[in-house]
Order: structure tokens, then C-alpha cells, then sequence
């Protein structure tokens, strides 16, 4: 019963500049932070995996990988799922977002734990030979940002003060 | 501007140039910063109040510039292109907006002060001011050819780092003594945090009067942008998920600021909503609304639930959808029956007796009318008898005063008197008794029949609506209401009325989902219920896709 | 009348919030967890 308006002429105005500015679309990435470091590398494997992520350069990859999100790849139980260097190489290049965290709960899943003096992350290779309050002697593995591989080391100190 | 002095733009130039390579190029812009405070008040930019305003408009117009430059060199429109190019332009707009956030968080002395905060937040609000009068001049300016780019991505990366509460930038604070001479705090390595930890609520308040002042009726270039940025996670989390969430009992202090966003960008809408063909560009933002509030419905229901009148009455009539929208929202903690269940016992439900959130805030529509007293004594003592006939009078506004709109009714006027002489029916019978019998023959009923009989077809229509607007979730407004409706169904004498009540509610269930509890309980009550002799009428054959439809509805509950 | 607002591309049936995978009105693709800032322990980051 209300029937149309005639609009006036300041909605006229405002019409035709909303109408320029659909012409100018809003970017998902104009609000996204920029992750420099997470987009210079695309290894292999992390490229299956997380193909759509690569923003803002876009790396071009072989057709036959996956073009879409793979299904619930935001889930914990998704990232339990993949392989411990790519959790590694997503905890290292994915900072300060979910991924990362996820990629954490993970790891630790995986019984690797975080090391906060040295930045690193590292698992108990077999049972300390020494156990004092203050630390354990003993052998461990630890992920090599560097070489990107896991390493063995004897004797490694690990001191419970700097347990996460 | 023209009394810009031309050394004050070379200086701006040379320093933000110097600051965009420090930031591109320093590990840790903490050891360089106050450097570069100090390169800044020795060519004068922090010695007045006019060079910093100056300082800050003229970094933000020459960002802006370069983004323009940047956006007309672009080739083609593919996806990389736009990626590409928009990643040249952060180079410089994320340096800058970083230039303000340290700004800010560094500005202030005595740690932890009030005057600490002050100066922090009185420096944010300069500066987004100064933000957003560069976006209102370059409007004018450059009129079709304004992009938001630069401005929306400035502004997103302040909101970004200013309330995000950790400290992103790894800053420390060392050398006290220079940051000291410049006014600005120097203490210890988390001084930064806790004092602006404390003003984050007047943090986001200014950006939230920014983002008024940028509203899309004053800048509607800028209003894709501003769709974006109210609906961005960080901003949502901010204004609705705030440290008083609703789970702690309390209403969150960001309710009040985003609901306003809110009303404004639907108040903008609404004269294109008006009409049945939307403009492209006008669908396109209406999309991106309904968008936003599907989220709200789905994560802060309780949100839409405390504001739904201010939204109803700035939701043009004829948006059915997006106010059936608001009108479903209904607070998590509660199970609602199916409205399809046979012999569903509404009064026997227990939320039935307790009002709705966010009744008692907004009869603010109501409080200076003139005929108030009138309206109270008559419901109070059934006089002035002279009050009824006046009442449709009261109601109306002049064509004059909304040129191009054929709506003669002030309408939130009307759904102000509705929810008013409503909440004093049901504080008169007693919510636990509400029924058909006990809401009959009240001053509250002679009201609403009068208004019923006295208006013309689109006073009724709107009253009506008024009326069908609070068939929501189930409680006792629902419940009073629904009675209400079909008690003026059932009374009234006049076969036109009848009709336009069941339109009123059908034209709110043929639009696509979703549809409110009270409205759905309603219309099956109408049709199901043979005291209302709902089939006898002519109106239900008027066509034969209509009269299928009252068939497969009441298939569905019979 | 209207539009099936199921094709808004939102999961609406999801038990997890939508607000904070949300792109913006205009993409319909959810944000990915590399794309959400988290507030991640200081000491993870590590660039």
C-alpha cells in the first residue's frame, strides 16, 4: 500500500557515486596483512596442500594441483593429519596466525615441544640419563629450520624452567 | 591549503620517504624510532598542534596520490594484476599507517597516567580525523573516479595493530632519555601495553565516530569499503565480542556503537529499498548487508535481538526478508518448539511470561510526543474520550516533509505507540494471563481497534506491521501481540480488515526464509483455529496460487 | 520473494562462529587459517 518513492535528489547523488564505486571493488586482500615471508617459498609440499593460500604473489603451480581448499583444512584434526615437515614448514612461515597455531597443536600431538630459549622445536629420543629438578641429560631430535630436516643431538641439555 | 608552506610538503616528502625505507629495511624499527622522532622535531613537524595536522595531511595525500598513480597503471583486471598492484601500494600505506600506530602508542609521558592515555588517544583522533577529511575533500574532488583503496587500507591496518593488544611490532622502549625529551613515555618494556589496554573501548569508540563521519550517505563512494570494514573479524570481535560479552551477563559496550553502524548503513539503503528494481550497485550493498546480518543472526543473535525495534524502524516496509531477519533472531540459550506441531500449547511455554531484551530502550520515539499524557490518561481512564478520533491525526506527517515519499505516517512513531500500549496491556492483565479472553475489552484493545477502523488502507498497513513486527521468539510481547492480531481478526467487522491482516502476515511468509517463531505460530493459530472462521472468507480464493498456498500451510500443521 | 540466503555461500549450520573466517561481503570463499591474525605465544614469532 506504501507504493514506490521518487527519489530525491540527494539519493540520485549518492546513487551515482555508489554506482562509480562498484566499479572499484573492495579486495579480500585490502584488509588482509601482508605476509611477506610466507610467500617468497612454495616448496612442494607445501604447495599441494595449501595452494589457495598464496597470497598476495600467487605462485604458479602445475594444473593438476588441487585448485580448491581441500574440505575442513581449517580443522585441528586436519592438521593432525599432515606430515611433520609440513607442519615445521608451516609453523615457520605462517606466524602469528591459525595455521601456525594449529600447526603447533599439532606438533605437540606429535610430542614435539617448543623450546623458547633457543627457538626451536625438539622430541625426547629415549629416557634421559640424568633427571635433576633443575634439568634432564639426555638425547633428542630436533627440527633444522636450516637444513629443514630433523637432527640428532647427544647430551642436549633441556631445562624445565623454559617449558612452555 | 593553500598557505601551505612548499619546504613543509618537501620535508613531509623527505621524512616519509626515510621512514618507508626504515621500515622496509629494519629488523627492529624500536632502535630506530626514536632516531627518527628526533630527526622529525628537528625539522620542526612536533612543534605545533598546526605542523602536525599539516604533517599528517599532507603523508596522507601523498599516500593517497601514489595509490591512485599506482591504480591507473594498472594493466588488466585479472586477479594478479589486482594483487600485484595492491601489494605495491601496502608497501607505502602499511609504512604509514605503522608511522601513525608507533606514534600513537609512544605518545604521552608519566606511564600509565591518565594524561598517558589522553595524549595517546587525542593524537589517534587528530589523526583519524585528518583521515577522514582527506577522504570527504577527495570525494568532491575527484567525484566517479574516488577509490578507497588508500584510505580503507590506512585505516584497517590502524584498527589492525591499535586493538589488537599484543604488541606486533616488537617494541621495546630503550634509551629512555631522548623519548623523554619529546614527550614521549619511556618506562618499561610492557609500558606500551596496559595503558593502552585501558583505553581500548575509547579506541574503538574513535573509530567508530570516524567511520560516522564516513558513513555511507556522506561518502557514498567509500561505502563498499565501509561495508567491509564493520563486517571485517576484527572489528566484529571488537565491537561484539568485547571483554563484557553477553555471556558474562552483561551487554557488551560495543553493542551501542555497532548498532548505530548498523542503523546508518540501513537508513542509507532504505530510500533505494523502497522500490522494487534495485540498481545494480545498490543490490550489490544490500547483498553485503544481509550478508552481515545472516553473521549476526548466527553468532550474535542476542545482539539483533536488543536492537531489533531501532532496526525494524529503519528497515523500509517492503524489505520483508532482511527484516524477517532481525525478527528470527532469538537468544542462544533458548529451544524453540516447531511451530508445526500439532496441538502446540503456546501459553504453556515458559519463556511466554518474560519480555524480550531491549523493550524498555527504545521508546525514545515516544517520550516528546505531544499527545503522551492524552495517550496515558486514556489508557489509565478511558479519557479524553475525544483521544481516539485525535489519535490517526497524531500519527500523520505532512507530504511536504518527505518529498517523493507517498508515506504519510510517521512510521517509528507508530511502532513506538504499538510496543508502548502493548507493554501496558501486558503490564496490566499480567503476563502469565495473556490469552484472547483477557486482552478484550481493555483500553489497550480500544486503542488498537480504533486504529484498526479509523485509518485508511496505509495507516493500517503500517500498523499492522507495527503489530506483526513483535511476533518474534517466544515471550510475552510474542504472545500479547499474537493474540492481539487475531483477536482484531476475529472482532472486527469489516472484511477489509480481515483481508489486509492476512496479508500483512502472508506477504512476511512467501519471502524466502528466514521467518519468525511468533509469525509462523500466528498464521498457522489463524488458519487452524476454526473460531476465526478463517476459510469462510472470499479473500482466501482471491487467487488460485494463493489459495494453494493456504492449503499446503495448513497441510503442513493440520 | 527475496533471495534463498543459502546462497550467500555462509555455512549457516556450522557449529563455529562465522564472524571470524569472514572475507567480507563481496568474496565467498572463508578465510583460511594462514589468513586470520592469532594470537600465537610471543615466542613463536620467530621472522
Amino acid at each position: 500500500p506504501l507504493g514506490p518513492i521518487q527519489l530525491p535528489k540527494s539519493c540520485l547523488y549518492q546513487l551515482h557515486m555508489l554506482e562509480a564505486a562498484s566499479r572499484h571493488s573492495v579486495h579480500p586482500i585490502d584488509s588482509q596483512r601482508l605476509r611477506y615471508k610466507c610467500c617468497y617459498v612454495s616448496a612442494e609440499t607445501y604447495a599441494i596442500v595449501f595452494r589457495p593460500y598464496l597470497s598476495p604473489n600467487v605462485c604458479p603451480v602445475p594444473s593438476y594441483y588441487p585448485q580448491q581448499a581441500l574440505p575442513h583444512c581449517d580443522s585441528v584434526e586436519f592438521f593432525h593429519r599432515l606430515s611433520t615437515e609440513t607442519l615445521f614448514f608451516v609453523f615457520y612461515f605462517m606466524e602469528g596466525t591459525k595455521a601456525q597455531y594449529l600447526a603447533a597443536k599439532a606438533l605437540k600431538k606429535q610430542s614435539w615441544r617448543f623450546h623458547t630459549k633457543y627457538m626451536m622445536w625438539f622430541q625426547r629420543h629415549e629416557e634421559p640419563k640424568t633427571i635433576t629438578d633443575e634439568y634432564e641429560q639426555g638425547t633428542y631430535i630436533y627440527f633444522d629450520y636450516e637444513k629443514w630436516g630433523q637432527r640428532k643431538k647427544e647430551h642436549f641439555t633441556f631445562e624445565y624452567r623454559y617449558l612452555e | 591549503y593553500d598557505s601551505d608552506p612548499p619546504e613543509f610538503l618537501e620535508k613531509t616528502e623527505r621524512l616519509l620517504r626515510e621512514w618507508i625505507n626504515l621500515y622496509h629495511s629494519t629488523a627492529n624499527l624500536n632502535k630506530v624510532f626514536h632516531i627518527y622522532v628526533q630527526s622529525m622535531n628537528n625539522q620542526g613537524i612536533l612543534k605545533t598542534d598546526d605542523s602536525i595536522t599539516r604533517f599528517f595531511r599532507m603523508s596522507t595525500e601523498i599516500c593517497v596520490e601514489l595509490t591512485y598513480r599506482f591504480l591507473s597503471a594498472q594493466q588488466n583486471q585479472s586477479n594478479q594484476a589486482v594483487v600485484e598492484v595492491r601489494a605495491k601500494c601496502f608497501n607505502t600505506l602499511d609504512a604509514f599507517a605503522h608511522l601513525i600506530v608507533m606514534l600513537v602508542k609512544y605518545s604521552g609521558t608519566n606511564a600509565g597516567t591518565a594524561s598517558e592515555s589522553n595524549a595517546k588517544l587525542n593524537l589517534l583522533k587528530k589523526v583519524l580525523g585528518i583521515i577522514a577529511s582527506v577522504v570527504c575533500q577527495d570525494q568532491e574532488i575527484r567525484n566517479e573516479q574516488f577509490q578507497h583503496l588508500a584510505y580503507y587500507r590506512i585505516l584497517i591496518i590502524l584498527f589492525m595493530e591499535l586493538t589488537l593488544g599484543t604488541n606486533n611490532l616488537g617494541i621495546s622502549t630503550s634509551s629512555q632519555s631522548i623519548q623523554h625529551q619529546l614527550g614521549f613515555g619511556a618506562v618499561g618494556s610492557n609500558h606500551l601495553d596496559p595503558s593502552f589496554e585501558n583505553i581500548q573501548l575509547q579506541v574503538l569508540n574513535a573509530f567508530c565516530q570516524t567511520l560516522l563521519i564516513l558513513k555511507p550517505s556522506k561518502v557514498p563512494s567509500f561505502a563498499f569499503a565501509w561495508l567491509d570494514f564493520i563486517s571485517h573479524r576484527t572489528f566484529m570481535e571488537k565491537c561484539l565480542n568485547g571483554p563484557n560479552s553477553i555471556n558474562a551477563g552483561v551487554l557488551t559496550k560495543g553493542w551501542p556503537l555497532y548498532a548505530q553502524l548498523l542503523i546508518e548503513l540501513i537508513k542509507f539503503e532504505s530510500p533505494f529499498l523502497r522500490n522494487v528494481e534495485l540498481p545494480n550497485s545498490v543490490d550489490l550493498l544490500y547483498k553485503g548487508t544481509l550478508k552481515v546480518l545472516l553473521i549476526l543472526l548466527h553468532d550474535f543473535p542476542e545482539f539483533l535481538c536488543e536492537y531489533c525495534y531501532e532496526l525494524c524502524d529503519a528497515i523500509p516496509c517492503n524489505a520483508i526478508q532482511m527484516r524477517n531477519l532481525v525478527l528470527s533472531a532469538f537468544p542462544r540459550n533458548m529451544r524453540l518448539p516447531d511451530p508445526f506441531t500439532p496441538n502446540l500449547k503456546i501459553d504453556s511455554l515458559q519463556e511466554i511470561t518474560q519480555p524480550p531484551k531491549g523493550s524498555t530502550t527504545t521508546l525514545a520515539a515516544l517520550a516528546n510526543v505531544s499527545f503522551k499524557k492524552d495517550l496515558e490518561s486514556y489508557l489509565r481512564t478511558r479519557s479524553p474520550v475525544t483521544f481516539l478520533s485525535e489519535l490517526r491525526g497524531y500519527l500523520q506527517i505532512s507530504a511536504q516533509s518527505q518529498p517523493g515519499d507517498s508515506t504519510l505516517y510517521n512510521i517509528p512513531l507508530i511502532n513506538a505507540l504499538v510496543l508502548y500500549v502493548g507493554q501496558m496491556a501486558i503490564q496490566a492483565i499480567n503476563p502469565k494471563n495473556i490469552s484472547m479472553s483477557s486482552i478484550a475489552h481493555s483500553s489497550h484493545m480500544d486503542i488498537f481497534q480504533n486504529l484498526a477502523v479509523d485509518l485508511d488502507t496505509q495507516g493500517r498497513y503500517l500498523f499492522l506491521n507495527a503489530i506483526a513486527n513483535q511476533l518474534r521468539y517466544p515471550n510475552s510481547h510474542t504472545h500479547y501481540f499474537s493474540c492481539a492480531l487475531l483477536y482484531l481478526f476475529a472482532e472486527s467487522n469489516t472484511e477489509a480488515i480481515q483481508e489486509q491482516i492476512t496479508r500483512v502476515l502472508l506477504e512476511r511468509l512467501i519471502v524466502n526464509r528466514p521467518h519468525p517463531w511468533g509469525l509462523l505460530v500466528t498464521f498457522i493459530e489463524l488458519i487452524k483455529n476454526p473460531s476465526f472462521k478463517f476459510w469462510n472468507h472470499e479473500f482466501v480464493r482471491c487467487a488460485p496460487e494463493i489459495e494453494k498456498l493456504f492449503e499446503s500451510v495448513a497441510r503442513s500443521c493440520m | 520473494l527475496g533471495t534463498d540466503l543459502t546462497t550467500l555461500k555462509l555455512d549457516l549450520n556450522s557449529q563455529e562462529n562465522l564472524y571470524s573466517t569472514f572475507p567480507g561481503p563481496w568474496s565467498d570463499q572463508p578465510l583460511k587459517p594462514h589468513e586470520i591474525d592469532y594470537p600465537v605465544p610471543q615466542e613463536y614469532l620467530i621472522n
